[in-house]
């Protein structure tokens, strides 16, 4: 474990719980992709299937069902808390991300470190956490609406995708044997797609802050 | 031998 990890691990943490809290707090998920929010949560389940089997460390195991629980738990708030989910863009967030989910199985039976059930469902979760963002991209492109996408909100996933690349190259430098190809390179991929969504979000919340006429 | 594949990164 390093530095660069730990904090990536911790960005990305707080990052999920602004969103959480956010959406608890205003009782309104206006602007946000229920979609993008539902691959979250399946990376978490399909990339944490050794939460039980394999125990590398109590921070590992801890922070992995912290994850699945605050993912899941903005899923349940935006579909089933009945204040919340009447603020859903249902007719806004049409991305279809059953051909993403396709798109990154098939690519995870072709590509992945070892092809048993747990390697090709890892491989599957890490293509799937790299497009994960292109519903939530698509809905703020459709509706501009940065309400509950609170400036917090981008910068702590910036601060995650950054710290990360870090700790690959850190590792690369200090490890022999450090090569995780199939995390890089979708890493690379996500955070370019990332980079993307940021420069929308910086538009958004450009264009509204001009919409909003001096008091 | 193959190296043990360990995912220790979340």
């Amino acid at each position: 474990m390093n530095i660069f990890r730990f904090a990536g691990d911790m960005t990305h943490l707080i990052s999920i719980l602004i969103l959480l809290l956010k959406i608890y707090a205003t009782k309104s998920c206006a602007g946000i992709s229920l979609k993008t929010q539902e691959l979250y949560a399946l990376v978490f389940l399909t990339r944490y299937l050794d939460l039980f089997t394999d125990y590398v460390s109590l921070y590992n195991t801890v922070m992995k069902i912290v994850f699945i629980a605050s993912s899941l738990a903005i899923v349940w708030c935006m579909r089933r808390h009945p204040l919340v989910r009447r603020s859903y863009d249902k007719d806004l967030d049409t991305f279809r991300h059953q051909y993403v989910v396709l798109a990154c199985f098939v690519l995870a039976l072709l590509l992945n470190e070892k092809f048993t059930i747990q390697e090709v469902f890892w491989a599957f979760s890490i293509y799937l956490e790299a497009v994960a963002i292109l519903p939530q991209l698509v809905l703020l492109q459709r509706s501009g609406n940065v309400d509950n996408l609170t400036g917090q909100y981008v910068l702590f996933l910036g601060a995650y995708r950054g710290l990360y690349i870090i700790n690959w190259i850190y590792r690369y430098f200090t490890e022999d044997h450090f090569t995780r190809w199939i995390a890089c390179v979708s890493g690379l991929v996500q955070t370019g797609l990332y980079a993307d969504f940021f420069y929308y979000y910086y538009l958004s919340w450009k264009t509204n802050t001009k919409l909003k006429l001096p008091a | 031998e193959e190296a043990e594949i360990d995912h220790d990164e979340l």
